[in-house]
């Protein structure tokens, strides 16, 4: 399953 | 005002053409330290994040901090209309709604400017914190390119196994099975052909192969790549822009299902 990179890194 | 020179124009081709097939459009942020660039792929599976140093320029100022929005496509159409020597300048007034992008040529008889719209891009920021990779690899770019287009043949992702003896990449498909292995290598007589592995602990890592193969349109930019790993993280694919910065692709590793 591929995720997300903005699952890894936050919102600024 | 904004102005940066580059003595170059292939070089804004080759950079150019490291980011256009994951963006469409991006927001080249200015700033008196240098342009910024960071922004996701469509899918958000990927980020490119670049950084040009103002002093890596033969000439730069930025007056004010100024945000940039480019559809890269209309910037690549401009951009194929530079000869690879041409000096190139990029200007804006503060607060402008268009960029200029001049060519000139070596001996400053032909003269090109094209102006270009710029567009109001609502892009996320992601905050990118420190990491303690658990493997770094250096290894030269025309490899790990030619790598990832071998083992795209086999499968749509592939594997990434890193020891202190080597780095392994693995695809399994229908075909069957394909592994490449590289070694540390001992001593060469030109660092650009070196693989370099500096391991804290083992790691083995997949990772969508078409993503691999879009940040190998960078290889033009350098010679060497860096690939950082680490359980669970993103893996980062790092290509330095000689005295001017460096491109980093950042790629969500794929998990089972």
């Amino acid at each position: 399953m591929q995720r997300g990179i903005d699952s890894f890194f936050k919102r600024i | 005002m904004f102005e940066a020179r580059l003595g170059q124009a292939t070089i804004l081709k080759k950079i150019l053409d490291a980011i256009k097939d994951l963006l469409n459009e991006a927001t080249f942020d200015c700033s008196d330290s240098g342009i910024q660039l960071q922004a996701m792929d469509n899918s958000h599976v990927s980020l490119v994040s670049l950084t040009l140093r103002s002093d890596g320029f033969d000439k730069f100022r930025c007056d004010r901090n100024l945000s940039m929005g480019m559809n890269l496509g209309s910037m690549a159409k401009i951009l194929k209309c530079a000869n690879n020597e041409d000096n190139v300048t990029m200007k804006a007034q503060d607060n402008a709604d268009t960029v200029t992008i001049m060519f000139e040529s070596a001996n400053q008889e032909k003269v090109s400017d094209y102006e270009m719209k710029l567009m109001n891009l609502d892009q996320e920021h992601l905050g990118i914190p420190e990491t303690d990779f658990s493997c770094v690899v250096r290894m030269p770019a025309m490899e790990f390119a030619r790598i990832c287009r071998d083992l795209a043949q086999f499968s749509e992702s592939v594997v990434i196994c890193c020891t202190k003896e080597g780095v392994k990449f693995s695809a399994s498909g229908d075909v069957g099975t394909a592994n490449i292995k590289l070694a540390q290598t001992g001593s060469v007589d030109k660092e650009e052909e070196a693989v370099i592995i500096e391991m804290q602990e083992p790691v083995t890592l997949t990772f969508a192969c078409r993503y691999l193969n879009a940040f190998t349109k960078a290889t033009p930019l350098s010679t060497q790549v860096q690939l950082s790993m680490c359980a669970d993280v993103p893996l980062v694919v790092e290509y330095a822009i000689k005295d001017l910065g460096h491109i980093r692709y950042y790629l969500a590793p794929k998990i089972e299902d």
